[in-house]
């Protein structure tokens, strides 16, 4: 009995299910005075969006919405490696696909401006460009919670001149090469799912906390915004390129941030700039890959129910992988998916499997079931870094009768 | 490419340390 429990998680069911009263984290309470932004999901309780402005999306659009998100990095990566990638030469994916936000579940709360005006933005290492929704919104503004920010009443803003340096970096920040309109620099950024923004690109006074300033912060000031940003006021890019938060701020904080994502989603996490708030128990794996935004990792094998599963190392070596705050669900190389599955269903074979669930393949009817034993994966990354998947990160629930295996296969080995 | 997605990094917490060239995950961090 022993060493069962130590290969399996035992939870009940409506951990996994969505809660309408929010429950915040004391943690961040704790943590912030040192650069920590909460981190709450849009469409959960700790959200102050409010129905007006958000529409809740059901489980198979935030899928649908995620493979676009999937889609548009694989097309980028291609682009870059000079790989050829069917799917991208689909209609589905523009030529310029210029970044990612599928369903961009989670948002921070900054200020911009002087008088700083509180934006929410959704909270994306997938991308670079943070950008707002700016007034006049020349063209178009879709609804958000908070007033649109109008930098004519920030005595901190100005706009960016075609010919800075900063102006030319957008190109590899977007995927597309700036304009210029009135000798200022005008920035486009279009995601996989074909939300787009345009606008002025500008600088600005950032405030993170009252502790935490970052004067003449590089933003994209927003007068063309469409698509699915659901009530946020725009995105905070975290990715790895030049003009991205973490790259302009790397003198004060060091290129170094860390975060919490909140484990249900009527729960609270942080979002914490610089290494103050790093624990000890932290365990590093390599950063790896050659792409200017995305983080790569090294995945070399995946336990279930502390058994090592049957994959060669050459399966991981040929795709590689990638960490994404804004990607839903872990996409593996098929074959490493179908073993995974198969490892997963047979440990799990007292529990009657049910219908598929959009991308999730793997789902049981816990109908009859209050509490659910379910088999503990682990990942092991590159450097020999083992870790534990949370139970909560394992299934995706789409209510107690379609619970799902939170894993989905790319379509070939070789994406 | 493989995505390692969001849902998998609940209850950890993650660290980016860019200029390190690593990152970090850390079991109990999120409690």
């Amino acid at each position: 009995e022993g060493e069962e429990a130590h290969h399996y998680h035992t939870l009940q069911l409506t951990s996994l299910l969505p809660s309408s009263v929010c429950n915040p984290s004391a943690l961040v309470g704790n943590k912030r005075s040192r650069g920590s932004l909460e981190v709450v999901h849009k469409h959960g309780p700790c959200s102050t969006l409010n129905e007006d402005t958000v529409k809740s999306l059901t489980v198979e659009e935030i899928l649908t919405n995620d493979q676009s998100r999937v889609d548009s990095i694989r097309a980028r990566l291609a682009t870059k490696t000079g790989k050829k990638d069917i799917l991208g030469s689909k209609a589905t994916i523009p030529a310029k696909s210029g970044s990612t936000i599928g369903s961009g579940n989670y948002i921070v709360t900054v200020g911009l401006g002087t008088p700083a005006k509180q934006l929410s933005l959704i909270f994306d290492t997938g991308s670079d460009l943070t950008w707002t929704q700016c007034e006049p919104c020349a063209r178009s503004c879709y609804d958000q919670k908070e007033p649109i920010f109008a930098p004519s009443k920030s005595t901190t803003y100005s706009n960016i001149s075609c010919t800075a340096t900063q102006c030319s970096e957008l190109t590899s920040a977007t995927g597309n090469d700036p304009g210029c309109s009135a000798s200022t620099c005008v920035y486009g950024i279009q995601y996989g799912d074909q939300s787009f923004s345009v606008g002025f690109f500008g600088k600005e006074k950032l405030t993170l906390t009252s502790k935490d300033v970052v004067n003449g912060f590089f933003f994209g000031c927003g007068q063309n915004n469409q698509g699915l940003f659901g009530g946020a006021a725009g995105l905070l890019g975290l990715g790895r390129d030049r003009l991205s938060i973490v790259s302009q701020t790397a003198n004060k904080y060091r290129k170094v941030f860390s975060y919490c994502l909140p484990s249900r989603s009527s729960s609270t996490g942080y979002l914490t700039f610089g290494s103050s708030g790093v624990g000890r128990k932290v365990k590093y794996t390599r950063l790896s890959g050659s792409s200017r935004s995305f983080y790569g990792l090294t995945l070399t094998a995946i336990t279930v129910g502390g058994t090592k599963l049957p994959i060669s190392p050459t399966v991981f070596q040929t795709s590689g992988i990638i960490i994404d705050s804004g990607t839903v669900i872990t996409r593996l190389p098929p074959t490493a998916y179908s073993a995974l599955s198969k490892a997963f269903k047979a440990q799990m074979k007292k529990y009657p499997l049910t219908r598929s669930l959009s991308i999730l393949d793997t789902c049981y009817d816990l109908t009859n079931y209050q509490t659910v034993e379910i088999p503990k994966i682990s990942v092991l990354w590159g450097g020999n870094t083992l870790v534990e998947i949370a139970p909560q990160g394992i299934l995706y629930a789409n209510g107690v009768s379609q619970v799902c295996l939170a894993f989905a296969p790319n379509g070939d080995d070789s994406d | 490419i493989g995505i390692f997605g969001n849902v998998q990094q609940k209850s950890l917490a993650v660290v980016y340390d860019v200029a390190g060239g690593r990152v970090g995950f850390a079991q109990g961090g999120c409690a």
